[in-house]
This record gives C-alpha cells, structure tokens and sequence, in this order.
C-alpha cells in the first residue's frame, strides 16, 4: 500500500508527460521513468494512447522496453537484447529490482544461488547489500535475511503490473478465499448454536438429577 | 460531555477531604472509574515485570462513592509480595513525582496504589492488607488495584482488581458475593485467611474523545501484531503451572478423602459438602484450564483457515 | 485500475501466511496438545 501511494504522483506525472509527446521525445520519457528510483509500475503509461501508437514504428523498442519493464525479469532482458536498446545503470538497477519482486511471486522463499544467478551477482556480500539497500530500503520487499540456510525469506513484495491472463487466476484466488471465509463463518454459525443447543440440555439434566436426588432424600428422610 | 469527567475541582476535592464520609462508613466508596490511560500504563508495567510484583502509585480524585483514577505511574520497586515494606524503596520517588506533577499542572492527588499478581489472582495477601490498611490509616481515600498480567493474557481480558480494606475489627454485616477465582496451592492459605478483610469495588472504565481516536489509531498498527499472537505459545509456562496445580489440588482432595472415609460416617453432611465444594472447585479449575486452551487453539484453527488454506 | 489490481496482487501472493512441514508439525502438536488437555479435563470432570 505504501509503494503505490509513493508512486502514484510519479506514476500520474509520466502519465501526462506520455500524452502530451510523441516519437523521439516519448522514448526520452520512458527513458526517464524506467530509471525513476521511486517507480516500479508502469501499466498506467503504457496504457497512455501516445505509447501504444509507438508500436509498429521506429521507436517500437522502446515500447517493447516499457513491456520488459512492465512484466519482465533481467534474465528475459538479456536474451532478448539485441532487439531492445542498450540500459543506462539506473535502468538495470530498475530491473534488477522488479526480477526480485517477479521471483517473490512465485516462492517465498529464495535461496541465495537462486538470486545470485537471476540478478548476475557473483558473491553473498553484494546480494544482500543489494537486497538490503536496493530492495528492502526502498520499500519494495520486506523480509529476513538467513545467512546460515543462505536464503531470503520474503514477508511482503510489492505488486507488479498484471501480465493479461493473470486476472482470471486473482479473481478464482479471491473467489476461493471468500468462500472458505464464508464456509468458516458458517461453521462457526453451527458451532454456536450447537453449543447453545448442548448448554441446554445440560442445564435440564441437571435440573432433572437434582430433582431425583431431592426426591431420593425425601424417600430416605 | 464524556471528557467533563478530566475537569478537577480543586475546591470540591478539598471540601470532600474536609467532610470525610468514608470515616462513618467503611463501605462507603463502592465504585471505581479508570481512565484508558491509566488501565494501559498500569497493565504494560505489570506485564513487563514478566513473573516478578511490581507496584506503582495511582493519581486521581473522588466522586461521592466514586474513586476515579486518571493516571498511574510506576514505582522504581520490585517483588512486592516478599518484603513487608516494598514502597519504602521508594518514599523518596514518591515525593519527588508528586511535587513535579504539581509543578507540572496536573492537580490531582495520588489515590492509590497498583501492584500485580503474574498468574495467581486478583486478591489482597496478608502484606497487602497490612500495607492497604495503613494506607487507609493516615492517607484517605486511598485505593488498592492489582493486576494479573499472565491471567490477562490467557483469558484475554484484563484481570484487575480494586480494593478496599476494613478497619481493624470490624465484621461486615454481609458475606460479599465475589467472582470465583483459582488460587493456586501455595497460595491458598494466605488468600483464605485474609480474605474477609477487604472488598472489592466494581470497576468501570473511561476514555476521552482524543483517547478514542488514539486508540483507533493503535489499532490500525497494532492489529497484525493482535492477529498473529497466540496465548496457547505465549502463556506456555503459565499453563504447565496451572496444571501443575490443579494435580497438586486433586492429590489434596484424594488424600482428605481417604482420611474422612471412616470420619465421614461420624463427620456426616458437614464433612461431606467441604469435599464436594472442594471437588467442585477443582472441576471449575480443571473447566477453565481447558476452555482458555480451547479458545486460544479455535484462533489458531481459524487463523490457519483463513490465511494457510488459500493458494494461487 | 492498476494501482488497485497491483495492491490485490501483492496481497494475494501472501497467502498461504504460512506454508512448511515444522509449521504443520507444531501445529498439529499443539493441537494435540488441547485434546489432551480437554480429555483430562473430562476426566477431572468425571
């Protein structure tokens, strides 16, 4: 929640920025926002009709970059670099970090060599500064470090856009989780009242024992 | 008109000093009102003490048969229940903080004292009557509170108590009716024989409008850590001795009945209603144990329910 | 809107909360546990 109120303005300035420049000068802002440290979605821009037209021109690459940057991962990227235009730092920082949030998608928890291979790291010292600065500082991930199993524990990972089809698999999840939630109220439902029901019964037993043991003391008095 | 109760008047307050009421009546002051605040800074103290008593003094002011306690603040002693004199430690404390808060614009005056029981109950022991009755002596009115911050965390509401003690040989004209309460062996002794000597105040809360958005507040931070915590993990050692007890309870009972079997024939119903009130009372006990243990796991299936059960 | 599909996303991906073999095995443990402490109760109450 706080990562998308923190990029919200962000997200709403390069939206603006989109509708209002066209070719050379476009690529120019996406440039900009795929570097921007405080901006990891980018549905919003590519959705912007300036952007969308890009595609089929001489500036369709970075349209495609947007994509990559969208929904991609760093490993995706470098296979597919010859087609796309060559990263400044920031931009492979940028991707570096969203490769993290698309592999907290899947696994909670990320071994080391895992991380080290995906991001083109090649010791522990500077993944876990990487993580620590890069990720955890920014407000992206949070998680603990466990140095003895040599994995990431992720505790929460920023959303990032929707790749199509996604929507269909986050619908059923919700659907499936309010009807477990109901069938769990239910329950409770039932329990209450069979509680209520057991109280009774209990209460008249009683009631009825105590009456025997006073009928049995008068017989015997 | 909820937030009119933190107006002090320092007139009224004096002219009540002056008439004494409670000097006719030792039954005089029957309810106690507790701020939001004083409640939270009285049971985070008593739980931060972990298994150890610790004590603290109360500020507040009086409302006919009302003690109302604003604020509370601790006192730097520990391990109330095993000196005769823990708060002597701390006279000099006592003093120093009552002139600043003076100095400071709060007005009110201390009105009592709080101390916990961690795991054995809201009473008053034989040094807590001793202190309490001296404090009713030479410091009118003056409370007594205590807390139990293990039962609060196994029940899951705050287990507190406020009392006042009688003087010095007076019989009460009624037995008062008070909530049952385990009382652990080895303090059952200490509890039944001071037991008659003070009573209890029912006790109502208040909080002002700005707590109240406080308190929302907090909430919102502070609900993931409600949600994930779990008496059943955290109240482990204190269950163990609850149980512990409870077998200690049941061995006494066994043993008094195998020594009134023949007595019991001659002891006749007398004898017979002692066992059974004892029995009963374990079987209460033994209730409680199980529906504390009960409760906390039904969180546990529920959380497990709602937040393991769905995948992607 | 994205921002709120993102949101939702994220906050799916946190379920299950807790998802190991030693969470399930001190779960059932504990469970166990208050079975048992439920059945001696019984007894006590017997």
């Amino acid at each position: 929640m706080d990562i998308e109120q923190k990029q919200a303005e962000h997200i709403d300035y390069f939206v603006k920025q989109a509708s209002n420049l066209k070719g050379t000068a476009l690529s120019t802002v996406i440039v900009e926002a795929t570097s921007h440290p405080s901006l990891f979605a980018f549905s919003e821009i590519i959705a912007a009709s300036n952007v969308l037209e890009l595609e089929g021109t001489e500036n369709s690459a970075s349209l495609d970059l947007l994509r990559m940057f969208a929904y991609g991962t760093w490993s995706e990227y470098k296979s597919a670099a010859d087609r796309l235009p060559q990263l400044v730092p920031d931009q492979v920082l940028k991707l570096k970090q969203l490769t993290v949030l698309t592999l907290a998608e899947t696994n909670k928890v990320l071994p080391y060599d895992l991380l080290m291979q995906e991001l083109d790291v090649t010791n522990v010292r500077e993944l876990e500064d990487f993580l620590i600065n890069d990720c955890m500082y920014v407000g992206i991930v949070r998680g603990k470090l466990d140095q003895l199993r040599r994995c990431f524990e992720v505790q929460f990972a920023a959303g990032r856009d929707l790749r199509p089809g996604q929507l269909g698999s986050m619908i059923q999840t919700l659907a499936n989780w309010l009807s477990t939630s109901e069938n769990l109220l239910v329950s409770i439902q039932e329990k209450i009242k069979w509680a209520d029901t057991m109280s009774e019964i209990d209460k008249k037993h009683k009631k009825e024992v105590d009456e025997r043991v006073e009928e049995v003391k008068k017989t015997l008095s | 008109a909820s937030d009119s109760i933190f107006f002090y008047d320092e007139a009224a307050q004096a002219k009540f000093q002056q008439e004494k009421p409670w000097a006719n009546d030792p039954h005089y002051f029957k309810r106690v009102k507790i701020s939001a605040l004083a409640l939270l800074k009285m049971v985070v103290h008593a739980r931060s003490g972990g298994t150890i008593e610790v004590m603290g003094l109360m500020q507040g002011k009086t409302d006919r048969d009302a003690i109302i306690v604003m604020d509370a603040f601790a006192l730097p002693v520990e391990g109330t229940e095993t000196r005769v004199n823990a708060q002597a430690d701390a006279y000099e404390y006592m003093v120093d903080y009552s002139q600043t808060n003076k100095q400071a614009g709060r007005l009110e005056n201390v009105v009592g004292w709080y101390h916990s029981h961690p795991g054995y109950g809201c009473w008053l022991s034989g040094i807590d009557v001793s202190t309490q009755m001296l404090n009713q002596q030479y410091q009118e009115p003056f409370l007594a509170v205590v807390i139990d911050p293990t039962r609060t965390v196994s029940a899951g509401k705050v287990e507190i108590g406020a009392f006042r003690t009688y003087p010095e040989g007076y019989k009460p004209p009624d037995e008062p009716v008070s909530e049952y309460q385990t009382i652990p062996l080895n303090k059952i002794e200490d509890f039944g024989v001071h037991c008659k000597q003070y009573y209890a105040l029912d006790i109502t809360y208040f909080k002002s409008s700005l707590d109240c958005h406080l308190l929302d507040l907090l909430w919102n931070k502070y609900w993931v850590n409600t949600l994930s915590s779990s008496p059943l993990l955290g109240n482990g050692d204190y269950v163990a001795g609850q149980i512990s007890d409870l077998a200690e309870k049941i061995e006494q009972a066994e043993n008094q009945l195998a020594h009134s079997r023949f007595g019991s024939l001659i002891g006749g119903p007398l004898r017979k209603k002692e066992e059974e009130s004892q029995l009963t009372k374990i079987t209460r006990d033994s209730a409680k144990i199980t529906v504390e243990q009960v409760h906390g796991l039904m969180s546990q299936v529920i959380k497990d329910i709602l937040f393991n059960s769905v995948r992607q | 809107e994205n921002s709120l599909l993102r949101q939702v996303s994220s906050l799916l991906r946190r379920l299950p909360a807790i998802e190991s073999e030693k969470f399930q095995d001190d779960f059932l443990m504990e469970y166990n546990d208050t079975l048992l402490i439920t059945y001696l109760a019984m007894f006590t109450n017997c």
